[in-house]
């Protein structure tokens, strides 16, 4: 999964 | 950024220019469910708090204020329009939305990407959030019986925005070695499902011609 920064999406 | 993504993103937004001018151009939010708009200005003002220290990405910065805006001025006007008000349906609009807050914010605080941040416990409620905030519309399109025009449309564009979005995680996990998103695949997944059955009405009406109603029995 991706936690913190790599939320790249909305 | 891949065009399932983008295209999905613009379906987002045309569906908040659809809603904007139907009860801001319109004057009217006849068949318009207040509960869900609330719901979504929930779940964008939870989501992107990040705005305050996440500056990756000038297009999902502007994209993020955007949604913030439109989802708030769309509550602002559905319950202080003095035209808005007197075209809403608030008998109707009944759905009881504790009953979708609730177990989203414990699901948040269970499964999210990182048990030791706040922000992941509210990114996650957020996401569960959104997956079932389009219910009370639903619902109260389905106690109308009939579609507006310009109601299907909003409901089309936005359930399209996330079925694309599923498009745009399937090219990712295929193109991006280790890239792994099951809560918003999940979320997605449930959030899409709960068209299906708009989408099928909507498709039915729509090959006789864009202007007709969308009947729901």
């Amino acid at each position: 999964d991706c936690p913190g920064a790599c939320k790249d999406e909305l | 950024m891949n065009i399932f993504r983008f295209l999905g993103d613009m379906s987002h937004i045309l569906s908040f220019l659809l809603l904007l001018h139907k009860i801001v151009g319109g004057k009217s939010a006849a068949g318009i469910s207040l509960r869900t708009a609330e719901m979504y200005a929930i779940v964008f003002c939870t989501r992107y708090i990040d705005l305050l220290w996440n500056f990756a990405s000038l297009y999902n910065y502007l994209l993020k204020l955007l949604f913030i805006g439109a989802s708030l001025t769309i509550v602002y006007f559905m319950r202080y329009g003095p035209s808005q008000k007197a075209t809403y349906n608030a008998d109707e609009d009944a759905f009881p939305v504790q009953y979708l807050i609730a177990p989203c914010a414990v699901l948040g605080v269970l499964i999210n990407q990182d048990h030791s941040s706040p922000f992941e416990m509210v990114w996650a409620f957020s996401i569960y959030l959104e997956a079932v905030a389009i219910l009370p519309q639903l619902f109260l399109l389905q106690k109308q019986g009939e579609v507006e025009n310009l109601t299907s449309h909003y409901v089309f564009a936005l359930g399209a925005y996330r079925a694309l979005y599923l498009l745009n995680w399937m090219f990712r996990f295929m193109t991006e070695p280790d890239y792994q998103q099951r809560i918003v695949w999940l979320s997605g997944l449930v959030q899409t499902a709960l068209y299906c059955d708009f989408f099928y009405h909507y498709y039915q009406s729509k090959k006789g011609g864009l202007n007709k109603s969308v009947k729901l029995p």
